[in-house]
Order: structure tokens, then sequence, then C-alpha cells
């Protein structure tokens, strides 16, 4: 099955 | 310091509802331009970005950066003391130990007060680059919930197709698979049922509809609600409210297979 995406892999810490 | 004065209650009651089972602990960040919250849930699937306007206020107040750290579940206990159609003010100085709410009934013949005390939160920002979906579709947020209920209780996950014949929600579950396909609708009596696709080019995703089940908590908040969708990146589930404030849920697809 597919795993779960890391919404900090996607939004960059300020 | 902060003085914002809402004039009913209900908008902060319902904001509060909407994301209190997804985040527990974070900061009010009140400035000049009203009052603002980014906070992911702790799995780090899901982020929420809320901005309540200075425009939504009468008045609003806040001449300098001020971090409100609040525990939900403590504040949901106090906004439980007012009613929808109560004035609600919110006070706290600039470096506020406590948050003091005022609930005042409408015909004024019964004031509340509450203080609240605050906690050091120490919350890491993330920076959200602007981004130009490849679809976007704008629904009645009551259709978008009842979508979301009806595949979760076949499956955990759902992949959203926007392609040039529609908009497809589709699952795939151990006692079987359901789809639900949308198209343009254009009520021009009531605007709040249209169905919207606006659309650059094809994407499929995949998401947890748990957590979708979750943002749909904010359904009170406005008729109608806008997803924004691009491949490989997060979705934006998107509740606009009066005064340019509004609710913003990101969740991250699914990757791999």
């Amino acid at each position: 099955g597919a795993g779960q995406g890391n919404i900090m892999s996607f939004f960059s810490k300020k | 310091m902060l003085e914002a004065r809402l004039e009913q209650a209900q908008l902060l009651k319902k904001v509060v509802d909407a994301i209190k089972d997804l985040v527990q602990d974070c900061n009010f960040d009140c400035n000049d331009s009203g009052i603002a919250l980014q906070a992911m849930d702790n799995s780090h699937v899901a982020l929420v970005s809320m901005m309540l306007k200075a425009e939504s206020f009468n008045p609003f107040r806040c001449d300098r950066n001020i971090a409100i750290g609040l525990n939900l579940v403590s504040l949901t206990k106090v906004l439980r003391a007012a009613q929808n159609e109560d004035i609600l003010t919110l006070k706290a100085e600039d470096a506020p130990d406590s948050l003091n709410l005022t609930f005042e009934s409408s015909d004024k013949d019964r004031i509340s007060e509450y203080d609240l005390k605050l906690m050091d939160i120490d919350q890491e920002h993330l920076g959200i680059p602007d981004t130009d979906y490849s679809a976007t579709i704008s629904m009645p947020s009551a259709e978008f919930k009842r979508i979301c209920t009806d595949l979760m209780a076949m499956s955990e996950s759902v992949t959203i197709e926007a392609g040039k014949d529609g908009i497809k929600f589709a699952c795939n579950g151990d006692i079987g698979n359901g789809s639900i396909t949308l198209r343009t609708v254009q009520d021009v009596e009531n605007k709040e049922n249209n169905i919207e696709i606006a659309l650059t080019e094809p994407v499929s995703l995949t998401f947890s509809l748990k957590y979708l089940v979750n943002f749909c908590k904010a359904q009170n908040l406005s008729k109608t609600v806008k997803l924004h969708i691009s491949n490989e990146v997060p979705l934006l589930v998107e509740y606009a409210m009066e005064g340019g404030s509004y609710l913003r849920f990101y969740l991250a697809p699914k990757i791999g297979d």
C-alpha cells in the first residue's frame, strides 16, 4: 500500500 | 496589548471546534493584521492555518506582536460558557500569562468574564510556498463532508482525480470499491450550491480519509469549501469566512505504491 507523506517534507521551516 | 471584539462568539467557537481534535497546544499569534495560528497535528501529516483578520472584529487593537499560547481543550471549556450570539471580547497584555475573555449577551443583561492561563509554546513555523494549483474545486461544504464520510465507511483512503470530465473521489476497501464523480453545477438562484472546477492539468492524488473527515468539522464556518490540488504537493482545503478570514488545512498526500 501507499505510505503516508509528511507535511514537513513539503514545507520548509521558517 | 490585545483587544479584539467579536459581534458573535460563534465564530471563535466554530473555529476552535473545527481544529481542536487535530491540534492541542498552539499559539494565537496576534499583530495589527489580526490573529493567526499555524500548527501541525502530532503525526505531521496535516497542517492547520487559521487567519482571523482584524476586519472580522469590531474593534480590533493590537499594536505589537503578541503570542497567546493556548491549550485548545482548556479554551473549549471556557468557550462552552459563551452563547453563539454573545458578544465576545478577547484581551491580553503585551507579554501575557493569561487571556481575558468576556461574553456579553446581546440584550446586555449578563456579562461573563473568564481568565485563562496561558502556556509557553515554542512552535515551529513552516513556510508555505505560493502555489499555482493544477485544479481548484469549489463546492458546497456539506457535499464535501458527505463524500468523505460515505467513502470512509469503505476505505481508509480516497483518490481524488480531477480531469476534464469532472472530479472523481474513489476508494478501494476490503468490502469493495466506490466512487463519486462531480460535474460543474451553476445554480443562479443559490450560488452556494455551485460546483466550480478550474483545471490547468489533470491531477490524481491519494489522501487519508481520517484527516479529511476531521477537516469537515469546519463545515459550519462556510457554506462552500475550496479544494486546491496539484500532483505531489499537499492538498489545501479552504473554508473562507467574512472579512477575509479563513481556516485552511493542508494534507500531505500518500506516496508510492
